[in-house]
């Protein structure tokens, strides 16, 4: 463990909890992709099996669980309870283009060709692009939620963290995975754009809204 | 033969 993956882990928390509270407390998913959370529920559910075949420590456990326990909590809100309050006219984007894709790569290209091992690798590339959904919509309605906007700029502070936090692995290590790193450079360039966006707009003040 | 990478990271 090194100083950028637990900043990079606790980033990743503060952005789940964001939008948690931001919708419990709002009593509002508006401006939420649905669609997005679904994913990152996938992406948990689907990459943290190994939960029930192996153990590594305290701290692993116990943030997988916080993790998978928090996306399914955000689905409930969103698809469930607050299900009048979601914006699903504007949460159009194309799932199937995604998981059909990352599916047949994750089958493709993987460490090894076994179920636990596929399903891993298909969380991992599904991770890259889960985010697709709610940019997608923040493009179609031109504007966003300052609170959402700190809820993205978390998650993309995670992947950058995750970044050096394989180059760190790299040097002192000798540890390095190919997948995960190749889909983290990927997930976190579409999060440049955003990147923009939040330090030009959102931290001078001003609301996120993209020109018409 | 593939060694599998410890899935150590979250």
């Amino acid at each position: 463990m090194n100083i950028f993956r637990l900043t990079g882990d606790l980033s990743h928390l503060a952005a789940i909890i964001i939008l948690l509270l931001k919708i419990w407390k709002s009593r509002s998913c508006a401006g939420i992709s649905g669609k997005s959370q679904v994913l990152f529920a996938l992406v948990f559910t689907t990459r943290y099996l190994d939960l029930l075949t192996s153990f590594i420590s305290l701290y692993n456990t116990t943030m997988k669980v916080i993790y998978i326990g928090c996306s399914y909590a955000t689905v409930y809100l969103i698809y469930m309870k607050l299900k009048a309050t979601y914006d699903g006219n504007h949460d159009t984007f194309r799932v199937e283009f995604l998981i059909v894709p990352v599916g047949g790569l994750a089958f493709l290209v993987n460490h090894d060709f076994s179920p636990l091992e596929i399903l891993w690798t298909f969380s991992i590339y599904l991770e890259s692009v889960a985010i697709l959904p709610q940019l997608f919509m923040i493009s179609k309605t031109g504007e966003a939620e300052t609170i959402t906007t700190h809820y993205l700029f978390f998650l993309g502070l995670y992947r950058a963290l995750y970044l050096i936090n394989w180059i760190w692995r790299f040097y002192f290590e000798g540890f390095f995975d190919m997948i995960a790193i190749v889909a983290g450079v990927v997930q976190t360039i579409l999060y440049c754009d955003f990147f923009y966006l939040y330090v030009t707009k959102v931290l001078k003040g001003k609301k996120l809204s993209l020109p018409a | 033969c593939h060694r599998t990478p410890a899935k150590d990271e979250l």
